[in-house]
């Protein structure tokens, strides 16, 4: 199987294969085209000497035979060398985590921790939240103590003033000029029942 | 390190591969240029050598140039050193996002659970003064409750 | 509010309404009173 080196494509911004395959390609073309080179130095040259026998076909074969082998060449050691570079340069040993991915080793949490952990939070926001209006729900009962209060200081107030209004003008408490007034009232009556008999 | 043993590697190939391509198998294969023209034929194949090898070390550099390979397999030597007493197979990509992401989500939902226990203990104190007011002024309206009866039964 | 730190005091919140409407008994003797007084002033007129 194909080992992607996912992990070396995230640490070295490119996969570590594709990196060889391009310094493949880039060194078979060098190869071809100075061998290009080469050949065509050897035709130019054979152009001054007409009468050696040598056709360019005859070149071209030479070519050939010489990248031919030069190729299996190629293709066997850079195919170590890939092998080498894979292994030993572009490669993240196993044991290997990269900064980055710190996070992984410090909190290995598995999914259902995760979810603990989401569930957890989305709970605590919900105590918030019960908080927030149980904060306002509290206030809202001050500020209706305020009117009450207000209302029964009122009331008190009210019976208060009437006591000072007595001790103001009669010099005492209500009571004692209730308890004052009641007796006389009653002799009063009496003698108003007296004289509408007599009157009779 | 890794930089070196890169370049070690690379001019090696090179090596082999211009042994392999020798001036004999280079004679050899243009026998009978060679026989016409041998000193132009060794001229031919030393420049044709050293121009690979030019062209293979100016690639090279461009890669490990674009790659900034240098610093990168630098910094990679740094970081296995580091984790050089771990031995357990360490953490590695499932390929699957929501299970990756999962552990860099974690510190920050940890953080956010500080925050929120930070935030609603705040509240619970908050609320903890304004329910000891609230207890406070129903303390004062029963005693004005009371003041009041008291007057009312005094009224009676 | 059932589970916040102060579920005890909203629970126990006393009905302000209900406090108020009982004063209003309070006045309605005290407007006793004060009829009373009020006949007792005219007699002795």
């Amino acid at each position: 199987s194909v080992n992607p080196m996912a992990y070396e494509a995230q640490f070295f911004g490119f996969t570590p294969q594709t990196c060889m395959l391009r310094v493949y390609a880039a060194f078979q073309d060098y190869l071809f085209d100075m061998m290009l080179v080469v050949e065509t130095v050897i035709l130019k040259k054979l152009e001054g000497l007409s009468e050696c026998g040598i056709s360019p076909l005859h070149i071209r074969k030479s070519t050939e035979k010489f990248l031919l082998f030069l190729q299996e060449n190629f293709d066997e050691l850079f195919g170590k060398m890939e092998e080498m570079l894979l292994q030993l340069v572009l490669n993240i040993p196993k044991n290997v985590l990269l900064p980055e991915d710190k996070v992984h080793k410090d909190y290995p949490y598995s999914k259902e921790q995760f979810q603990a952990l989401q569930d957890e939070i989305h709970q605590l926001q919900e105590q918030y939240k019960a908080e927030v209006s149980a904060g306002q729900a509290l206030r809202a009962e001050l500020e209706e103590q305020k009117v009450v209060q207000a209302e029964l200081e009122k009331i008190l107030q009210c019976f208060v003033g009437l006591e000072n209004i007595c001790r103001e003008h009669w010099n005492c408490s209500f009571r004692e000029s209730f308890a004052f007034l009641t007796p006389s009232l009653k002799k009063l009556q009496d003698k108003l029942k007296d004289v509408e008999e007599k009157s009779k | 390190g890794r930089a070196q043993l890169f370049s070690t590697v690379v001019d090696t190939f090179l090596e082999k591969l211009v042994a392999a391509g020798s001036y004999q198998r280079f004679a050899n294969c243009y026998r009978s240029f060679c026989k016409l023209q041998p000193e132009l034929t060794k001229s031919i194949h030393n420049q044709f050598v050293s121009q690979l090898q030019e062209s293979i070390k100016a690639e090279i550099q461009e890669v490990m140039e674009e790659g900034n390979l240098e610093v990168v397999l630098n910094s990679l030597d740094k970081i296995v050193e580091e984790a050089k007493s771990q031995e357990e197979p360490a953490w590695r990509p499932s390929g699957i996002p929501a299970e990756d992401a999962r552990s860099s989500l974690v510190p920050y939902l940890l953080k956010h659970r500080a925050y929120l226990l930070r935030a609603l203990r705040n509240k619970e104190e908050e609320n903890k003064k304004v329910a000891e007011s609230v207890l406070a002024g129903r303390g004062r309206i029963s005693e004005l409750q009371q003041q009041i009866q008291a007057h009312k039964r005094a009224w009676q | 509010y059932l589970h916040t730190s102060q579920a005890e005091v909203l629970r126990s919140k006393p009905n302000y309404q209900q406090i108020l409407a009982e004063q209003r008994e309070v006045l309605t003797c005290m407007e006793l009173v004060f009829d009373e007084l009020q006949q007792t002033g005219r007699l002795l007129q």
